[in-house]
């Protein structure tokens, strides 16, 4: 089992936290606010009311040992880039921070910090990508351009065979599966009907799955 | 083309309102900030200094006339509160709110807003999920506990063909596909061989992939 640190008690730390916490893991969390550290302690293994940017503290608190540290304090960038350096310099295995913006990005890369967190900016995109094209419900990236997506099947497309819906030979995608209801459908042939509510499980490359949603839309 | 308003400009809303205009969609900001109104007024079609829990505020912007309505501010529970409120008096097809924890959620859900975010822990589910299970590098949430991942095989199965594996009698998994290099093979036969480096597309239950994926790491 690893032993993880988080370190700043946001609404991004706290949940990573606890989580891990939850999920069986040992965490350590800092956080300069007694009253947060006091609702969280049951939580998670060890608790401190410290100041992230203070070595001493953190070696106290066994950061230094921990195989992953996590720097979720992200309003003051000063104190977030010192915390990353210092879990750097402690030879930490992953050290992953939560960034205010790109800038503030750059540097934590030139920092060596492993991984780089943007969840305002991240939850954004994925609300727009959610926005600007109503079929799609959800998708899986395999590669460069190659996704699976699940895409309602407008009225339209109702009663239609799967024959019928050509959708390999009119747009280049496969349909792997339909969900209906909560069931999921992945034996399909050429007879299979497209009902009114279906979920359509579609593989194809990004420009054609394009195609196909606008067609659909 | 759709018009959507974006109160308040956070990270999350900054983003959401550059990245639909950066689309090409019609999009309304309002801040009370100046200096922010003022950086942002060349990425946006219109921005506002204003307050977004002023009634008059949001109809001399257009506000009752867009299509979506995202409330993205969310340290102020009260302002994004009476903002949702407001969007909803005026008939907005769908109000997005940003939500700084589960009880402010539940609020906003009795004012039935259409869709709530929680950008952070969002992230932070997604980022633990990533942290505790190697193997998982993406996956695809299908109905309730039914999943597409697509998950780095390790060393000891190079080597053997898809009978070999037999996944769907020990996991009860199906695989899907395999992804080698950027390329995706899909009409897999069992003398298919699996080898280092493919990501294996699988099909399954969450709790059947779990252990799959236990036995993996
Ligand atoms: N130097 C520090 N040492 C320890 N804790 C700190 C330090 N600076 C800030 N904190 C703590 O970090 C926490 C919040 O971090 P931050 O300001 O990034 O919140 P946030 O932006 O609201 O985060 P989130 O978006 O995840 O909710 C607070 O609980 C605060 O007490
Ligand atoms: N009543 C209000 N009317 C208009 N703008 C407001 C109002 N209250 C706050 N704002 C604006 O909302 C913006 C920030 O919202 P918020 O406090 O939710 O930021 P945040 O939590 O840092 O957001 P994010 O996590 O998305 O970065 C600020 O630019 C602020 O000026």
């Amino acid at each position: 089992k690893k032993q993880f640190a988080v370190l700043g008690l946001g609404r991004f730390g706290s949940k990573v936290a606890r989580e891990l916490f939850y999920r069986g893991h040992e965490v350590i969390v800092i956080d300069l606010n007694e009253l947060k550290i006091d609702t969280v302690k049951d939580e998670v293994t060890h608790a401190f009311v410290g100041d992230i940017t203070n070595e001493a503290t953190l070696k106290e608190a066994g950061v230094n040992d921990c195989d992953v540290a996590i720097v979720a304090e992200s309003s003051n960038i000063e104190s977030n880039i010192i915390s990353s350096q210092l879990c750097k310099s402690f030879g930490i295995k992953k050290v992953i921070a939560k960034a205010q913006n790109t800038i503030h990005g750059k540097i934590l890369t030139k920092l060596q910090v492993d991984q780089i967190v943007y969840p305002e900016q991240d939850t954004a995109i994925k609300l727009v990508n959610k926005l600007t094209s109503d079929s799609i419900l959800d998708y899986l990236e395999l590669g460069h351009h190659i996704n699976i997506v699940s895409i309602e099947a407008p009225e339209k497309l109702a009663n239609k065979t799967i024959k019928e819906l050509a959708l390999r030979r009119r747009f280049h995608v496969t349909i792997l599966g339909i969900k209906r209801a909560e069931e999921l459908i992945f034996n399909l042939t050429d007879d299979n009907m497209v009902q009114e509510g279906d979920i359509l499980i579609v593989f194809g490359e990004t420009e054609a799955l394009k195609k196909l949603n606008l067609d659909l839309s």
